[in-house]
């Protein structure tokens, strides 16, 4: 398995999106690009990462493998990557490390790393393929900032979606507090666009801790989507033109 | 607070 990526950015600012929700991970890698499906330790949420091979600069896997590996110990090792830099993966058959190999542009500098690989039962949920009730697409600063500022108020939010405006509302000790987003069109700028795709009027209620755990992945997308139905987990997914998505799943809070 | 059920009651494992 070798795969090159020209800037380490997206790289980092993958592992940067999920390490601090799943720890210790498997990357499975076949010829069709690297994926990774984890779940955080209290079985919530679930994370599922694609990194098309189309994405990267090259690519090559002769054979699936499922690596181990400690995604602290992964951005501890990418931290020695400039942003600019270009990575290469490499894992051998049968070896029990991976190699990050970091060159400059210039071609001045190169450093090698060896991480250990580690064993990992890989026991993946199934996903079914669902028509959402409702879809948002709005900016990923938006969503990353009305969490934030609502986890001042409370634990949850209620997140309810109508026609043309989506509503999120959280109470706690100290009191209440609503954001409202309405539908707003731009061409000349789509990722400032909010639009609401709605079948059926959706509301359901979340822990804020997750969300906030989730805009993390706000760097790599200028936009997020929420794919939401009654009595389903939320799908907040932050997509990466031409390179893959991050997806995250998080099971609704249920009335007693 | 209400009852948050694992992930695993919607998606199981395959």
């Amino acid at each position: 398995f070798e795969a090159k990526w020209d800037h380490a950015s997206t790289l980092k600012k993958v592992i940067d999106a999920v390490k601090d929700l799943i720890g210790d991970t498997s990357w499975d890698c076949t010829n069709t690009g690297m994926s990774l499906q984890s779940m955080d330790s209290s079985h919530v949420a679930l994370v599922h990462v694609l990194l098309k091979s189309e994405g990267f600069e090259s690519y090559r896997c002769d054979r699936n493998v499922s690596m181990g590996i400690s995604l602290n110990s992964m951005a501890k090792v990418l931290k020695c990557a400039g942003n600019d830099d270009s990575v290469t993966l490499r894992h051998e058959s049968e070896s029990s490390v991976v190699n990050f190999a970091f060159e400059s542009h210039k071609e001045e500098r190169v450093s090698e790393f060896e991480l250990k690989l580690m064993n990992i039962d890989t026991e993946h949920l199934g996903i079914p393929e669902t028509e959402y009730d409702s879809i948002i697409k709005m900016p990923s600063a938006d969503l990353r900032r009305t969490c934030a500022d609502l986890s001042q108020f409370g634990d949850s939010v209620t997140i309810s979606c109508a026609k043309s405006d989506v509503r999120f509302e959280t109470s706690g000790d100290i009191g209440t507090g609503n954001v409202r987003l309405s539908a707003r069109g731009s061409s000349d700028k789509p990722e400032t666009e909010i639009a609401i795709e709605m079948i059926n009027p959706v509301s359901l209620t979340f822990a804020l801790k997750y969300l906030n755990f989730f805009t993390k992945a706000a760097p790599l997308s200028d936009t997020v989507k929420l794919c939401m139905s009654n009595n389903h987990p939320l799908c907040v997914e932050f997509p990466m033109p031409e390179v893959g998505y991050i997806r995250y799943y998080l099971a609704p809070k249920i009335d007693e | 607070t209400n009852p948050q059920p694992p992930i695993e009651t919607f998606f199981p494992f395959m």
